[in-house]
């Protein structure tokens, strides 16, 4: 099985070219390259129905944190995100407001001290590959910690 | 930095590229060997971060991230040449892509047993980690992030509390989750208000969700043990993943249309885990929502 919706045929057929993984310096015995692994999927375990407390945690430690959702994705939706964000009661530090990338409203974020929760507007689960300018403005502000 | 592993020439790869790049194995626990690729900055890759991108799954590969998403160059359709992307994160910052856990892409186990979970997952990448400062020294000063995807919305921060509190010299700053999974609950919860309204639900169908799902102004709609609200809830949970709309993007297109979309049942590939408790709403026992409406086009 592959992702729904989702057509990797030219990066399946790129990376599993001999030269390309030679190349790339994949041993010859291994499988071929597959987008996801249905061994791996099929047997996993989840333990964390939440990860509230380790978000807890890291922010207690004064680690830097962005939390962003294309705003059309309907695997991980926005709003669970934001109910997701203000379940870990942290103070409000600046209203709910948009943000700017190439002198267009490219979404909303609000902030709550070091802890960031931004939407992409009308981009999907993939948010680099499709909207991929106001993603690398994005990137960029939270790398350097400056405004959004 | 680690010459044997360094990337010289690609095939299909008509540009030159203004960064240097890497591909080869990191240690994760013994026997196990992570696939990675990073790349570096196009800027000033000894004062720039380190980012390590994780996609989701459980079991997808980051190279996804590379090749469509922010890597600096991505594959034609005709799979054999390369074009850059003028907007990749490497413009501003070194990434390290990872392909975990063992069995996803080429990354592997030497006994091939891939039966694994969250913490596990996260310790080993933790390992891995420790196994690329080792090949980098040169990086270990720089600034560092990391950032998930999906189901890297577990990855991320399970990783990044080892990073921060762990023994292992690493300037960690930060973290991002990009469309994560943060808690199934919320995830499903919210689900049904975002169909609603965008409007993919019928008025009675909302209205009955309501009637059945909702006591006293408060609404269940994740685990709701209400034989009515179960059913009502596959129904709607069908539409938003089994109609034929692209449940990653509501507005673009489902690649390879509506007929051939690759999945039959109503679980997402990269949820289907998370989505094992589905099982008790019987989805498949449900009629189908598109048997019920005309064909459109």
């Amino acid at each position: 099985e592959v992702p729904p919706c989702i057509n990797s045929t030219a990066q399946m057929n790129w990376l599993n070219r001999a030269d390309v993984r030679k190349a790339l310096h994949i041993p010859d015995t291994l499988p071929p390259w597959d987008i996801c692994s249905d061994v791996v999927g099929g047997q996993y375990t989840n333990i964390y129905p939440t990860v509230k407390d380790v978000y807890l945690k890291l922010l207690s430690l004064g680690v830097r944190a962005l939390v962003y959702n294309g705003d059309t994705d309907m695997a991980c939706n926005f709003l669970g995100d934001k109910w997701f964000v203000e379940q870990l009661n942290q103070k409000t530090t600046s209203k709910y407001q948009s943000w700017i990338s190439d002198d267009q409203i490219a979404g909303f974020y609000e902030q709550y001290g070091n802890l960031t929760l931004l939407t992409v507007k009308g981009a999907g689960h993939m948010v680099p590959q499709w909207a991929p300018g106001p993603a690398l403005d994005m990137f960029q502000s939270f790398l350097s910690n400056k405004p959004y | 930095n680690y010459a044997p592993d360094e990337v010289t020439e690609l095939p299909g790869m008509s540009f030159k590229p203004n960064y240097r790049q890497w591909s080869g194995y990191l240690k994760a626990s013994p026997g196990k060997f992570l696939h990675y690729w990073f790349v570096t900055s196009q800027r000033d890759p000894l004062k720039d971060p380190v980012v390590l991108w994780l996609n989701g799954g459980p079991g997808c590969s980051s190279l996804d991230g590379f090749l469509s998403e922010n890597g600096p160059f991505h594959v034609n359709d005709d799979g054999a040449t390369l074009y850059e992307n003028n907007f990749s994160w490497n413009r501003i910052a070194n990434v390290l892509y990872l392909e975990s856990p063992a069995g996803v892409g080429y990354s592997y186990s030497d006994d091939q047993k891939y039966k694994t979970d969250d913490d596990q997952v996260a310790d080993d990448n933790y390992l891995a980690l420790q196994s690329f400062f080792a090949k980098f020294p040169n990086f270990t000063q720089n600034e560092f992030f990391i950032i998930g995807e999906s189901y890297g919305g577990i990855y991320a921060p399970t990783l990044s509390q080892r990073v921060a509190t762990g023994t292992a010299k690493i300037n960690f700053k930060g973290f991002a989750v990009g469309n994560g999974l943060s808690s199934y609950a919320l995830n499903d919860q919210s689900l049904i208000y975002f169909g609603y309204y965008h409007g993919l639900f019928g008025e009675q169908l909302w209205t009955d969700l309501n009637t059945n799902c909702c006591d006293k102004g408060t609404c269940n709609f994740f685990n709701n043990s209400k034989e009515a609200c179960k059913t009502l809830l596959s129904q709607a949970f069908s539409i938003v993943y089994d109609s034929g709309l692209n449940e990653y993007a509501l507005y673009m297109d489902c690649e390879g249309g509506v007929g051939a979309r690759a999945y039959k049942r109503s679980m997402s590939h990269l949820f289907r885990n998370y989505r094992k408790h589905w099982d008790t709403f019987q989805l498949l026992k449900v009629p189908s929502v598109t048997g019920q409406t005309p064909s459109v086009g």
